[in-house]
């Protein structure tokens, strides 16, 4: 994978 | 961020800290799922994980440090402090019923199929199954104190404001995280019945609460 997911919550 | 995310987060950690307190003052964890508490704390550290990899906001890692602290802490307290008030005969739960189907799933159904984002959707799906051990100790034996229904109700609470977090979000800027929405939805449903008999019971002044 080139790019993360982005996970801005928790 | 908006105003049901927030109020969710502090339901969540609300909930959190009226159970670390109700154990530290009374130094005892009668009632308490400590298998419930376990898969809490491993549901934390297999999602803040990111806190290596990315930096969001101060807010998010501060509180993710919290959530972290304070989930450890309270297995400290129930196994290791308060071990002998620890009612292991009621907390029966069968949690590799939870663990493997739920480590299976995020295999499977994961948005990248990196160590990091499976981690991710196991934590995931594995909170929403997380406190079943606990409803399964309160079927077992039957009661709860209220400060323990206090604690279940804010804890679901905070996946209920997060639903409707996902729909503002949805509505204003387009987003939808499909593994956490469905998991959100299938969390709070296990909260609904306990929801009914909060209200109904301990709310009208009952001290415990009492299964019919």
């Amino acid at each position: 994978a080139d790019e993360s997911v982005d996970h801005d919550e928790l | 961020m908006n105003v049901f995310r927030l109020l969710g987060d502090v339901s969540h950690l609300v909930a959190i800290i009226i159970l670390f307190l109700k154990i530290f003052r009374s130094k005892s964890c009668a009632g308490i799922s400590g298998k419930s508490q376990v898969l809490f704390a491993l549901v934390f550290t297999t999602r803040y994980l990111d806190l290596f990899t990315s930096f969001i906001s101060i807010y998010n890692t501060v509180m993710k440090v919290v959530f972290l602290v304070l989930s450890y802490a309270t297995v400290y307290l129930i196994y290791l402090r308060f071990r002998s008030s620890y009612d292991s005969e009621s907390d029966t739960f069968r949690v590799e019923f939870l663990l493997v189907p739920v480590a299976g799933l995020s295999f499977l159904e994961n948005y990248d199929f990196t160590p990091i984002e499976i981690l991710w959707t196991f934590s995931i799906y594995l909170e929403s199954v997380a406190i079943l051990p606990q409803l399964f100790m309160i079927t077992k034996t039957g009661e709860a104190e209220s400060i323990t229904t206090h604690y279940l109700f804010f804890l679901g609470l905070y996946r209920a404001l997060y639903l409707a977090n996902w729909v503002w979000r949805y509505h204003t800027e387009g987003f939808f995280d499909q593994i956490a929405v469905v998991s959100g939805v299938v969390q709070t449903i296990f909260y609904c019945d306990f929801f009914y008999l909060y209200v109904t019971k301990v709310l009208k002044g009952n001290s415990k609460l009492t299964l019919p």
